[in-house]
C-alpha cells in the first residue's frame, strides 16, 4: 500500500490535475485507489464532478467532527473512490489549531482504511499550513508537481525544508519520492533551464536529506489544453480525450510509477 | 490616490505578473506607485531581484513588530518603491491571530504613506486568510487575475462572498474594479466560454453587489513566455523585452486602468 501527497506551496502548478489523472491511471490499471481532496477549494472533487454537499459527509467532517472516512467515501468508477472536500475546509485549519494532536488527525483518520487501497492520493492547497502538515504526516511518498517556470522553482527549499521537520517529528519513513514537472513547454529555453536545475538538485543530494534517492520522473505532462478542459465535463483526460498528449502523459506517469518499487 | 489588491484564491493565476507588471507600467507613465508584497512566498519582491533579509525590515516588521512601513520601503526605480516581504511571513497569520484588531493592522500601517504615492498594488498569497483580509480591509479597489481555465472560474463565487462580508463590516468603499483575464491562449474554446460566462456574470450584477459596475478589462492578458522569464533576471516585462507580447499587454492593461475615472 502506498501513500503519496501531491504538494506544492506555490499555487497553479498542476497538483489538482496530476492527483486526479494519476488516481484515474493506477485506477485503469487495476489498482485500488482512494483519492483525498485536501484544499479547501475542493478542486480534486469538483474535477470529478462531486459536489459534498453540507448533508453529505466528506474530509472536514472526518477531520473535524470526528466521522469515520470510511463513512465519507464516495465511489467514483470500479477502482477509483474520493474522499471529498467542500470549502467549509477552510475553518478547519483554525479549528484543528487547538487540538494538541492536530498534525496526526489525517493519519489517524486513514489508517483502518489502509488495508482496502493499494495507493491512497491526496491533493493539498497551496501553501505549508495546518492541512498540507497533515499530508506529510500521514504518507510515506511526496511528489511535487513543478511548473518548470522560475518563480515555481523558488519555493522548492522551503517545501523540502518544511518536509525534513515533518520527518524528524512526526513521521520518519517520508521521503520525496519524485519530481513531476507538469505544463512543460516544449522548446522553451526556461522549462529546459529549470529542468537542468532540478536534476542538478536532486543528484546533489546527501544521504540524510529527505529528497535523497528522489527522481525527475522520465515522463513530463506537456502543455495540453484538454487537460484544463476535462474539469469542466467532471471527467478524468483518459474519459475525455483519451487519445491527446495529457492522456499519454498521465498514462506514462502512472506507469512510471507502479514500475518504482514500492519503499520497502 | 488609488489602492488597488490584486487577489484571487485560486493558485497560479498571474496575481505576482500581473502586480509587478501593471505597477511598473503605471510608474513608467509618471505616477508614483507603491507596491507591496503581501505573500509569504515573496514572489513579487523576487519578482525584482529584491531579498528581503532578516537585517532588512520588510512587511513581516510592518505587520507583526509595529515597524513603519516608511522605513521598510525599497525605491526600485525612479517612480516605483516596494514593500517587500520575506518568507517568515508565513508565522503573521497565526501571529496576527491573538489581536482584536488583526483585520486593520495593513491599513493602518499604510495610511501614513497615502499622500506620498499616486497608487498601491498590493499582491496577495493564493488565499482567502488574514493577510488577504488584511489587504481587503487597506484597499478601495480589487482586481482580480483569472486565468480562462474551468478550476479558476470556480472560487470566484467565494473570493465575491468575501469581499462582500469585508465591505459589510470593515470597509464600506470598497469594490471590485475588473477581472483582468491572464496567460489567454486566444483561439482555445475554453477561454472564449470562461471569458463569455465571466462578462455574463458582470453584467448580471444587482446595484448592491460588490461586483456592481466591475468590468472585464478590454485588454487580456496573452500566454507569452517572456513573461515568464523575466523574474529569472530580476526585471518587469518592460525591461527585459520591451517589444514582446507581454509588454504590450501589461502596457494596456496599466493604460486601461489610468484612462478609468478614478473612484470618487
Ligand atoms: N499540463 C497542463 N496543460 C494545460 N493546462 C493544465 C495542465 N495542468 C493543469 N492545467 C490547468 O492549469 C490550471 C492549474 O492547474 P491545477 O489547478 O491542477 O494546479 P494546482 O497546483 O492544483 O493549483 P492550486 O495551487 O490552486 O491548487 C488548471 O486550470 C488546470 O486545468
Ligand atoms: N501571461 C503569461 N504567460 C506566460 N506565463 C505567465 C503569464 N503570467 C504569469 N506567468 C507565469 O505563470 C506562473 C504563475 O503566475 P504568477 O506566479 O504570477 O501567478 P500567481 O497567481 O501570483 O501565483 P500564486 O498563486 O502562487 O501567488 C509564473 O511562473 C509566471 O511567471
Ligand atoms: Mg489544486
Ligand atoms: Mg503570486
Amino acid at each position: 500500500m502506498r501513500r503519496i501527497a501531491m504538494i506544492n506551496q506555490k499555487g497553479g502548478v498542476g497538483k489538482t490535475t496530476t492527483a486526479v489523472n494519476v488516481a484515474a491511471g493506477l485506477a485503469r490499471w487495476g489498482s485500488r485507489v482512494l483519492l483525498v481532496d485536501l484544499d479547501p477549494q475542493a478542486h480534486t472533487s469538483m474535477h470529478l464532478g462531486i459536489e459534498a454537499g453540507p448533508d453529505e459527509p466528506g474530509i472536514y467532517d472526518v477531520l473535524v467532527n470526528g466521522t469515520a472516512a470510511g463513512d465519507a467515501l464516495r465511489e467514483v468508477s470500479d477502482k477509483l473512490t474520493v474522499l471529498a472536500s467542500h470549502v467549509d475546509l477552510v475553518a478547519a485549519e483554525s479549528e484543528l489549531s487547538q487540538r494538541p494532536d492536530r498534525e496526526l488527525i489525517l493519519r489517524r483518520a486513514l489508517e483502518p482504511l489502509f488495508d482496502r487501497f493499494d495507493f491512497i492520493i491526496i491533493d493539498c492547497p497551496p501553501s505549508l499550513g495546518t492541512l498540507t502538515i497533515n499530508a506529510l504526516a500521514a504518507t510515506e511518498e511526496v511528489i511535487i508537481p513543478l511548473q518548470p517556470h522560475f518563480l515555481a522553482l523558488q519555493g522548492l527549499g522551503m517545501l523540502l525544508k518544511t518536509a525534513s521537520a515533518v520527518r524528524g517529528v512526526l513521521n520518519p519513513s517520508l521521503r520525496i519520492s519524485g519530481i513531476a514537472l507538469c505544463m512543460y513547454e516544449k522548446g522553451t529555453r526556461l522549462a529546459q533551464e529549470v529542468d537542468n536545475d532540478v536534476r542538478q538538485f536532486i543528484a546533489s543530494a546527501s544521504p540524510d536529506d529527505v529528497w535523497y534517492g528522489a527522481r525527475v520522473f522520465d515522463t513530463t505532462i506537456r502543455r495540453n489544453i484538454k487537460l484544463a478542459e476535462c474539469p469542466s465535463f467532471g471527467l478524468t483526460i483518459f474519459d475525455y480525450a483519451p487519445s491527446s498528449n495529457g492522456a499519454e502523459d498521465y498514462g506514462g506517469l502512472a506507469r512510471e510509477l507502479l514500475e518504482m518499487t514500492s519503499p520497502a
